[in-house]
């Protein structure tokens, strides 16, 4: 029973799979839609305290001019100011200040890191949709071309050799066949290969043919 | 001497039975990759339960930050003589740093980089820098980078998952998903807003 799937009915195999094609394609596409859209340099790559990346530091001069406050370590006169306090009171509260301002900037970094994990998560269903694509599309696109309830998958319409078709090299059989409603292939085997690998054959290399096909 | 019809259809059989096995690998593959698919997405969902626990400890940690500003921005005497005088003599010092920094290392136009960064430093106060103000304002904007980039990335995910949904759907597998919200779309991160606003953080 060439039946492949008992749950199916008879050779709804075009229902069944020729919309798979497409829909990959779309699943794929939307999921490399963001690749297009986001900048991919992280924002929180490094931070002041570290060696922060001179191009962050080019990017927020040229922004607001704010890169330039990073560089205050190197101006005594500024120094001076950060290690003003009026009072003990002042100073605790710049101490807090600069406790969670150290908190946030080690929490957007690590959620900075967990997004570019995220990203990666994205990339790996993408690249499975890609396999998925290679491996099936053949069999999506085969039921593209199924029109008619043949009972075939493979339909085999002429076998010759040399003695019966000239044109054919000796030693080799030629046989054309179609896969579904496919146009048709010709498949040559060598004389030498006998039933049943003989069908096995020509099955498996009119197949090789088609995927190939398809995949140009 | 011709093949018969009948021999042509039992080799139309036997070629058949190959093609049907070369469908039910494919077949297998596909549930092979839909595995892998399913395990990247648990991970995927995994990694926004820690996405989200992080940014939540960040924006605590930013609520703790605009509370101290707030209260250092109200005590008394903060802005006094002394910080204004030093601050007159730290702005030609950082104005020079910077644009020797820019022109070394930024390699562009440093001309409308000096103007800007002159009226930056006359319009900012010693207090912004006290305060750490340039940090302060780095964090926001990298607060709302990561979110762009995050509510892209959903969109993006969650547009291909309706997808995948219905290509996986119980038809091809018999299987069905226990987890109803398998691919379910999650919520989208409520972007924090941004906390200070950078610009009403200069005119101090």
């Amino acid at each position: 029973n060439v039946m492949p799937f008992p749950v199916l009915e008879p050779l709804n195999f075009h229902d069944m799979f020729q919309p798979f094609f497409d829909m990959i394609q779309q699943a794929q596409q939307a999921m490399d839609a963001h690749m297009h859209r986001i900048p991919y340099h992280f924002p929180m790559a490094e931070f002041p305290g570290e060696n922060i990346s001179d191009r962050t530091v080019c990017k927020e001069i040229r922004h607001n001019s704010t890169g330039c406050l990073k560089m205050k370590d190197q101006c005594e006169k500024c120094q001076e100011i950060l290690s003003m306090a009026n009072d003990s009171s002042q100073m605790q509260l710049r101490q807090q200040l600069n406790t969670s301002l150290q908190l946030a900037e080690k929490f957007s970094k690590l959620y900075d890191q967990l997004l570019q994990s995220y990203q990666q998560k994205m990339l790996n269903t993408s690249s499975l949709l890609k396999q998925l694509n290679e491996q099936f599309t053949w069999v999506s696109q085969l039921a593209n071309l199924t029109h008619s309830d043949s009972q075939h998958y493979l339909h085999v319409s002429t076998v010759n050799s040399h003695s019966s078709d000239p044109s054919v090299p000796s030693g080799l059989t030629k046989v054309v066949v179609k896969l579904f409603d496919s146009y048709p292939f010709t498949v040559t085997v060598p004389q030498e290969v006998s039933s049943p690998k003989f069908m096995e054959t020509v099955a498996e290399k009119a197949l090789q043919q088609y995927r190939q096909k398809s995949r140009e | 001497r011709a093949v018969s019809d009948k021999e042509l259809q039992e080799m139309s059989t036997e070629g058949s039975k190959y093609i049907n096995k070369e469908i039910k690998n494919a077949l297998k593959e596909v549930k092979q990759i839909k595995t892998l698919i399913e395990q990247t997405n648990e991970e995927r969902k995994s990694l926004l339960g820690s996405l989200e626990e992080a940014k939540k400890k960040k924006e605590d940690a930013l609520n703790d930050t605009k509370d101290s500003e707030t209260k250092l921005k109200a005590s008394q005497g903060v802005c006094n003589e002394t910080m204004t005088a030093l601050w007159e003599e730290c702005k030609p010092c950082l104005k020079q740093t910077c644009m020797k920094f820019y022109a070394r290392v930024c390699r562009s136009g440093s001309g409308l980089v000096g103007q800007q960064l002159e009226e930056f430093l006359n319009q900012s106060s010693p207090f912004y820098l006290w305060i750490n103000g340039d940090r302060i304002d780095s964090l926001l904007e990298n607060d709302r980078q990561q979110g762009h980039v995050m509510d892209v990335m959903e969109d993006s995910f969650n547009r291909a998952a309706n997808i995948m949904d219905e290509l996986f759907q119980d038809r091809f597998f018999p299987r069905k998903f226990q987890d109803t919200q398998y691919y379910s779309p999650f919520s989208s991160f409520p972007r924090g807003s941004l906390f200070f606003h950078p610009k009403s953080r200069f005119a101090r």
